[in-house]
């Protein structure tokens, strides 16, 4: 038996917009710790971890382990049907081939359930270990997605390259090239307006502008994204989501052949 | 040109 309510149901509505563009289908966890999620796109060079911890819900009951294949796509058309104020519930029993998706109005006088298909999906786990970083960048989120909106109508990559002077975002293609640099920013009204940079070493590297724009489908969640860098190893783009948990999207670096 | 890499290259399976 699970049964999982969540009074900010937007969030969830949020979450499936974030993905879906980028995974067609996958299998949600459900455990003690939380509902997740971690999911490679069809090219395997993209991969997305979601967590949304137990104790972010109002009622969290998951007596067991379960995992649950979905097509996103369904998902997020049966979560469109719930209003951005309603409270949504998670449910589904033991062994069954379908969950449901239950949306109550803030003042309980209109309440919907939606029955969606499970579907068998044999998804590659992967463990991810974790790394020390080389620079980690904070920034606004929305700035970060005009950046990569912006970069993509002139290349197909986008070079981050981090030093102590900033943060540079570098595309070239037929038209010309681009170079966007955000310097650190701290002296701001609001924390999340601020670009924030902790670097080691200084790091650059190249990456799919599809992949990046892809990512910041999942701005609407949270104010600050924070894009993590290693030479040689993938990106990590991370946007948190309230005080429940995140979503992680990891990309493979570009490499000259 | 360039070739993006596997993410199977840097993390495990599990």
């Amino acid at each position: 038996m699970l049964e999982l309510r969540l009074v900010q149901g937007s969030l969830l509505k949020k979450v499936l917009e974030a993905i879906r563009e980028l995974v067609n289908d996958a299998n949600f966890d459900c455990s003690a710790t939380g509902f997740s999620l971690q999911a490679m796109d069809s090219s395997h060079v993209a991969l997305v971890a979601l967590l949304l911890r137990s104790e972010g819900f109002e009622h969290y009951r998951c007596d067991r382990n379960l995992s649950m294949g979905m097509n996103l796509n369904n998902m997020a058309k049966m979560l469109r049907c719930a209003g951005n104020d309603d409270i949504i519930t998670i449910k589904a029993d033991d062994g069954s081939d379908t969950v449901t998706f239950m949306f109550e109005s803030p003042n309980q006088d209109k309440i919907a359930d939606f029955e969606m298909k499970l579907m068998d999906i044999d998804s590659e786990h992967l463990g991810i270990p974790d790394a020390e970083y080389h620079a980690i960048v904070r920034m606004p989120s929305a700035e970060f997605a005009r950046i990569c909106k912006d970069l993509s109508s002139i290349g197909d990559t986008v070079v981050i390259s981090v030093t102590k002077e900033g943060v540079k975002f570098s595309t070239a293609g037929d038209i010309g090239t681009a170079n966007i640099v955000c310097r650190q920013n701290k002296t701001v009204d609001k924390p999340e307006e601020a670009t924030v940079i902790e670097m080691q070493e200084p790091v650059s590297l190249t990456f799919a502008l599809r992949y990046m724009n892809s990512f910041t489908k999942a701005t609407p969640l949270s104010e600050t994204v924070t894009i993590s860098l290693s030479s040689e190893l993938p990106v990590v783009v991370e946007y948190k989501i309230a005080d429940m948990g995140y979503i992680r999207f990891y990309l493979a670096p570009k490499i000259e052949e | 040109t360039s070739k993006q890499q596997k993410l199977s290259s840097f993390f495990s399976h599990k």
